[in-house]
């Protein structure tokens, strides 16, 4: 049960990665189309 | 009654002696290498766990800190287009939208640590567009707002009631371009820029005081960055050498303090020429043709 639970743990966490990731490079095309705006 | 087991190790014979319980012992063993198994895949997921998290956490601070980034680079932005096209009353509404768009971005990183799981990859789309609106509705943080702060000035000035026209004569050049009604005051509010617009980001609202109807509310936005007034232009709206009496009501601490300024053009104006007069003194062929036109004129009325 243990295992199972940090398992399931495990994916939680993934998934939360995951969607970092995602936010992280949106933010940043967002960055670099302001920078190209203001150059 | 013996308590002998036979399980003596040290006797040779002892593994003949076990013949079908052996079976048994081994296992036990291979349940007990199970767990051995199961605790290292265990750890190993702990391991993961952790790495998974610190990543997770150093993720966290970079979007964090791109996001500080591009909300700066917006609002550097948002004050290059307000330059661009000065409109006051636009200044007025970012003003509550700010605050607004503040609080939502004090929610944004919640958002990011509700450690919601989205494993549907069909809701990828939908995961994207909630995301893009997320980022979008943080725009404007704290940060933006020391940023775009403009020294915002109030000066009263006695003005007389059957005057209509606004004007505060406060020795610089202004170009009104707009006038309102608000709803606070019946008297309508002129708004104006500095005659060195858009090289010059000062502007100035000007209302008749709905307190005391003898008096001219002007407030300044931004600070002149050049000097004083030019004294060979001249129009309705300035004139030079001119004094306010200003009731300082933002730093005061609303004691109604008075102040009495003078303008500095006037002493700019004098400086100026007094550098030039002892400057010219200073020339002796300056001074020999003066003289010399001086007493050729003297000579010629003279004569005449």
């Amino acid at each position: 049960s243990t295992t199972s639970a940090l398992v399931d743990e495990l994916k939680r966490v993934n998934a939360e990665n995951k969607k970092l990731t995602e936010m992280l490079t949106l933010m940043c095309d967002n960055y670099n189309v302001l920078r190209k705006q203001l150059m | 009654i013996s308590l002998d087991l036979n399980t003596n190790p040290f006797d040779r014979n002892f593994p003949d002696k076990l013949p079908k319980k052996e079976v048994k012992v081994s296992t036990s063993a291979d349940l007990e290498r199970k767990w051995l198994v199961k605790d290292e895949s265990a750890s190993e997921l702990r391991e993961e766990l952790n790495r998974v998290n610190s990543e997770n956490k150093k993720l966290t601070e970079m979007l964090a800190t791109v996001c500080e980034k591009y909300y700066a680079l917006h609002s550097h932005l948002e004050k290059l287009q307000s330059r661009q096209s000065p409109e006051m009353d636009q200044t007025e509404q970012p003003t509550k939208k700010r605050k607004q768009d503040t609080d939502e971005l004090l929610g944004f990183p919640i958002g990011l640590g509700s450690g919601k799981t989205e494993n549907s990859s069909s809701n990828e789309d939908h995961h994207q567009h909630e995301q893009k609106n997320q980022l979008l509705s943080c725009k404007r943080p704290v940060v933006t707002d020391s940023f775009n702060k403009a020294k915002i000035s109030t000066v009263y000035v006695p003005a007389d009631s059957s005057d209509t026209s606004l004007t505060v004569k406060d020795g610089y050049q202004w170009r009104k371009y707009g006038q309102k009604v608000t709803r606070d005051n019946p008297s309508p509010r002129a708004y104006f820029r500095c005659s060195f617009a858009p090289s010059c980001p000062v502007k100035k609202k000007v209302q008749r005081s709905a307190e005391d109807p003898s008096l001219l509310v002007a407030t300044y936005e931004g600070t002149h960055n050049h000097l004083g007034p030019n004294a060979f232009e001249g129009d309705a709206t300035s004139q030079v050498g001119s004094s306010t009496v200003t009731l300082d009501l933002v730093n005061g601490g609303g004691g109604h303090r008075l102040a009495l300024e003078k303008n500095e053009r006037g002493t700019m104006q004098d400086v100026l020429v007094q550098q030039m007069a002892s400057s010219l003194t200073k020339d002796s062929k300056f001074t020999a043709a003066l003289a010399a036109a001086i007493s050729g004129r003297l000579l010629e009325q003279s004569r005449t």
